[in-house]
């Protein structure tokens, strides 16, 4: 473990937390796309499905947990409770434009073709990519409210720290995952426009608006 | 980086 990973972990935490907050307080997940929190939901089931089979450290698995928590109750508020105030005309990204290509790779991409080996390299190729609707919706309305950039920041900031994370574990531990890199990689420059808008307009006290 | 056992990270 080390300073980066604990920082991403609890980034990644706070931009979960962030968002349960900020539909549960204003009763509206209006703006936010209800596809990005199932590919999350999907993600994290496919990735800790070691979570019963595998002991790595208390922390690992209490946060597995909370994140499951979270990914599936932010689901639940979004298409269970507060489905009135869902906005599904503007969240039409096509899940299978990103699904099929995902499971096709990492049925040919991976360490080992074993079932949990599989499941896990489809969790992180699709976490890539699981941001994608979100940023479509907000290009489409060309809008967001400020507590959904804070969440996206925080969201972008957990994986660009998990990248100094893995430089870090190059350097120290001579480990090198490169599915998880690559993936990595592409997950964060996903997020580099938006990190643009973020630092130029909304840390300046402005909306975030899209031209 | 190895299968199953080798994943310590979230």
């Amino acid at each position: 473990m080390n300073v980066f990973r604990i920082l991403g972990d609890v980034s990644h935490l706070l931009a979960m937390i962030l968002l349960l907050l900020k539909i549960w307080r204003s009763k509206c997940c209006t703006g936010i796309s209800g596809k990005s929190q199932i590919l999350f939901a999907l993600v994290f089931t496919t990735r800790y499905l070691d979570l019963f089979t595998n002991f790595v450290s208390l922390y690992n698995t209490v946060m597995k947990v909370i994140f499951l928590l979270c990914a599936y109750l932010t689901v639940y508020m979004i298409y269970g409770k507060f489905r009135k105030t869902f906005d599904s005309e503007n969240d039409t990204f096509r899940l299978e434009f990103l699904l099929v290509p995902i499971t096709g790779l990492s049925f040919l991409e991976n360490y080992s073709f074993t079932p949990l080996e599989i499941l896990w390299t489809f969790s992180i190729y699709l976490e890539s990519v699981a941001i994608l609707p979100q940023l479509f919706m907000i290009s489409k309305t060309g809008e967001a409210e400020t507590i959904t950039t804070h969440y996206l920041f925080f969201l972008g900031l957990y994986r660009a720290l998990y990248l100094a994370n893995w430089i870090w574990r190059y350097h120290t531990e001579n480990f090198y995952d490169q599915i998880a890199v690559v993936s990595g990689v592409v997950q964060t420059i996903f997020y580099c426009d938006f990190f643009y808008l973020y630092v130029t307009k909304v840390l300046k006290g402005k909306k975030l608006s899209l031209p | 980086e190895g299968p199953g056992e080798g994943k310590d990270e979230l």
